[in-house]
């Protein structure tokens, strides 16, 4: 499903280049649930931007359901987000100018999902995450966890084969945070979904099938958890 | 020190009114370590804002040091916190177009402390919490744990009596938090500084004097560490 190899990621700073990514392997099969950990500024979020095909990698290849993601132009990558990647990014990144629900409406909008169908599924996603009774709240009158759950929401709205999650509970403690976790495994487990979380809470990697550890660019560890 | 007695606050959002703290005693002495914990929206960053002066309660009376901050006019409000307190947000609220060093300067600016002095003391404060190679990068040039530890260095900019740090390690793994935990705790034992830690996790609140648990908006459980 995902290949990815030879990864290397650089950030030209001025003079100085930071080298995120060394040089990694990452092949991750249809349905797995994949548990990415390290050190603060290890790459994590880095190596999410590429198999998300947010960002290009420096050098290597990246394959994305056989498809060569660095042939692929501007607006074949924006459409095939659309419809296959979920992403809960680590700054949540809503629009502060809408809603909870408008916010995990918005990219049902993109996919020509109807009016009143978007909003049934957004308002049963935010119930889904426990924000059932902060719809209507936008960003700036929630909290930073409910902020998170309402990323993650949104993140499902398209039902995607493929969800990426930057840290997903890093702003949750562990009672609004089971519920979220035990989400995504169903997503695997149910429905077949692949689940990429970054995370460095040993519940999140409970769920895993596999945990890959990063340290300063590289992957340094892979531990297999499910047989 | 801190005396908050019988605190209410109640956000209004057009017809509806969201009680997020609903009557709380808070007590804390000079030099303790308070933890508090709860779970997501249970008004822990609400309770931070008004400990902090940065919010003002619907209800109950709130004393810092002796004084009554809801008699403290504006101007006097920002010079109290500008010299007293150290406050990390749970979003961090970094200046995007500044560096990480101008950003831990910025409020040294405010109380009057030479250039040189502050470009010092802030590279100082950036190498104690392991970010010494990344002084000239952007918030937006830095990871997600990395932007944390940078707003940790600008709240002990002015060596405040008092720090608020609302998740400092939300997004830290184990490695890059004991660094900024172990900082927090010498505030305290060493310099006689108070420390008011909201979290979840559980390495935090290891390092607190007393655990003060929030449920629905009200202290249900506090629990003392340390005789
Ligand atoms: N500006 C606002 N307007 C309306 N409701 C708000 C506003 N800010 C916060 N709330 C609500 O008040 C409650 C308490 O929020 P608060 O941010 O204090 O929670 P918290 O304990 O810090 O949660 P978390 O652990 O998720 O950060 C939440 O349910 C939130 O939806
Ligand atoms: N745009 C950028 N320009 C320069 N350096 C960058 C940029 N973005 C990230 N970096 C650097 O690359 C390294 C990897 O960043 P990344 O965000 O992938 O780390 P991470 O593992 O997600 O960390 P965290 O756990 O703190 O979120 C960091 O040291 C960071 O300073
Ligand atoms: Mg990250
Ligand atoms: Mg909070």
């Amino acid at each position: 499903l995902l290949e990815f190899r030879g990864i290397t990621k650089d950030y030209r700073l001025g003079k100085t280049v930071v080298r995120a990514l060394r040089g990694l392997d990452l092949v991750v099969e249809e349905g797995e649930v994949i548990a990415i950990m390290g050190p603060s500024g290890s790459g994590k979020s880095t190596l999410m931007h590429i198999v998300g095909a947010l960002d290009t990698p420096t050098g290597g290849t990246a394959f994305l359901d056989g498809q060569d993601l660095q042939q692929l132009k501007e607006h074949q990558l924006v459409a095939l987000r659309g419809k296959k990647v979920g992403f809960v990014f680590q700054t949540f990144n809503l629009v502060q100018t809408l809603s909870a629900q408008r916010n995990v409406e918005l990219p049902m909008i993109f996919q020509g999902i109807r009016k009143g169908e978007r909003a049934r599924r957004a308002r049963e996603l935010l119930i889904k995450v426990g924000l059932g009774d902060r719809v209507k709240h936008k960003p700036n009158e929630l909290s930073g966890g409910e902020r998170q759950r309402v990323a993650m929401a949104r993140a499902l709205a398209n039902d995607p084969e493929i969800i990426l999650a930057d840290e997903p509970t890093g702003n949750l403690d562990t009672e609004s945070g089971t519920p979220v976790l035990a989400m995504l495994k169903k997503l695997s487990v149910n429905d077949g979904k692949t689940v990429i979380i970054v995370t460095h809470d040993p519940d999140a990697a409970a769920i895993a099938d596999r945990i890959v550890r990063l340290r300063d660019g590289h992957i340094v560890e892979e531990e297999v958890r499910n047989a």
